[in-house]
């Protein structure tokens, strides 16, 4: 059964879209077919990948959750092998507010999906949903789409502190909607070692999700993966150039890390 | 007549919170009375100024958007002197889809400001508006309320991508709701010197600032504040103390290039 991985966080600029691009490619080069999805307006992972929505008329992810549109449809090769995306454009800001008397809105995501399966054209192995920086209904789509979740955390005392409200959040969806959603692990992004922060923040994180081991919450099993993703300025200039970071600079950090994190995260494969 | 600036961008993890505070801290050490509204659902303004918005029961920023309360109720002093506090909380979160058919929603926070200004206890030299990483209704209230822009930015490839969406965001604005609306300049946060890729951003943006001169555009005599914000991981520690850096870290890159920024916004002033 293919997993579906949400990469969330509400806090802004924590590598979410950095890590669903650079671990896809990574599981694409291990021979795991990925299909992306980005759900968020400002379209980074689509830009990431070097897609351009409008050059081909076909629809994006806006159309297929308020105009019924067929995920198949919107779906796209990108320049990697083994990687598909289904883009988003910038109407997908109003999806929100558009949606608000929709029966169901939560689940439009999910619904889509399962029609996308029916099609033996369109098998794969991962789907990675990059989410916007909030708990809003376009997060909720993913939450509701997805098997587990991935948390993106850079190391520092600001992004913690959203932390419980977002496992609050991924604990209602897998009470109300999704009962097989878990809290698959977190992913420290942007580490810089040479801090104290990064340090207090992990050890402050670890004992939180220690704490909760065996208390039967969807992230009761959790863990911070032990691959950190190290700071490192070729993550951040690859994007201009529409590629990954195995096509920009295979022997960087940025490569290793993401190489040893789609390591782990295959590893966790059938523990279903 | 008191400068409404209002910190925005919708790109997440780009300085924002951090500049607002700093900014804040370093305006009331040349002995301006500032009020700053957090206008961000995760509330890391209210945080990093230490303020705990639930221990003394008073209005937040939610009650005055959807309660008609009175700013003035909502307002706190904070260990810092000349800085006071209308704080966010998390409820912030559901303003945006609880007001969808109110009449007049992006404007409630300036009708608000409007009665706060009749009282003369309330006096103040600077209103700083701490947006989230969106240009939803939080952020067009922040717009609608404010006489200049400050756009923070990380002078990363993705964080450009938002800008010209964001600039259309404040024409709008200028055009519909709030006439006097111009952008300030761009504060150039988390500052790598060492990369290529800070430069390159920054002369793509000039470029761009440079072609839209005299062409009447509420951003047409914006500039690239002088003043860059180094990365420096003292920045990212003072919020875990409710501290601003010059408390923390009187000494830092972080308590130097906040000083500067401030000169730098100062010398603006009577430029009206
Ligand atoms: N390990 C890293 N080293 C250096 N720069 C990084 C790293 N990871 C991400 N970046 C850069 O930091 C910025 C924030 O990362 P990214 O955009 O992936 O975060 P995000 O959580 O998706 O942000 P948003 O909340 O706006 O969606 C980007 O400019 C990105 O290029
Ligand atoms: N100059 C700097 N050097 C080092 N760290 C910084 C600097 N400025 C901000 N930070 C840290 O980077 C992270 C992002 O900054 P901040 O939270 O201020 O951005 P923001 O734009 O307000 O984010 P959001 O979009 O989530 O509101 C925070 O953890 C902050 O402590
Ligand atoms: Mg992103
Ligand atoms: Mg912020």
């Amino acid at each position: 059964l293919p997993r579906h991985i949400a990469l969330i966080n509400q806090k802004g600029g924590v590598g979410k879209t950095t890590t669903t691009a650079n671990l896809a490619a990574a599981l694409a080069r291990a021979g795991r077919r990925v299909l992306l999805v980005d759900l968020d307006p400002q379209s980074h992972l689509t830009m990431h990948l070097g897609v351009d929505p409008a050059a081909d008329g076909k629809p994006t992810i806006y159309d297929v959750l308020t105009d019924n549109a067929a995920l198949a449809e919107a779906v796209r090769p990108t320049a990697v092998e083994n990687i598909r995306i289904a883009p988003a454009t910038i109407d997908l800001a109003a999806a929100e507010v558009e949606l608000v008397g929709v029966v169901g809105r939560e689940v439009l995501l999910r619904d889509a999906l399962a029609t996308l399966r029916a099609d033996p054209e369109a098998a794969y192995d991962y789907l990675l949903l990059d989410c916007p920086p909030s708990l809003g209904l376009l997060t909720l789509n993913a939450l509701s789409a997805a098997t587990e979740v991935l948390i993106c955390l850079q190391p520092h005392f600001l992004a913690l502190q959203g932390v419980g409200k977002l496992l609050e959040t991924v604990g209602l969806v897998a009470q109300r909607i999704n009962a097989s959603l878990t809290v698959g692990g977190v992913v420290l992004c942007m580490y810089d070692f040479g801090t104290k922060l990064a340090g207090e923040v992990t050890a402050d994180l670890a004992n939180f999700l220690a704490e909760s081991r065996g208390k039967g919450q969807p992230w009761s099993s959790a863990e911070i993966f032990k691959t950190c993703i190290r700071r490192n300025i070729k993550l951040a200039e690859c994007p201009s150039f529409g590629q990954v970071i195995f096509q920009y600079a295979p022997g960087s950090h940025g490569a290793q890390d993401y190489a040893k994190l789609a390591d782990e995260v295959m590893a966790m494969e059938g523990a279903g």
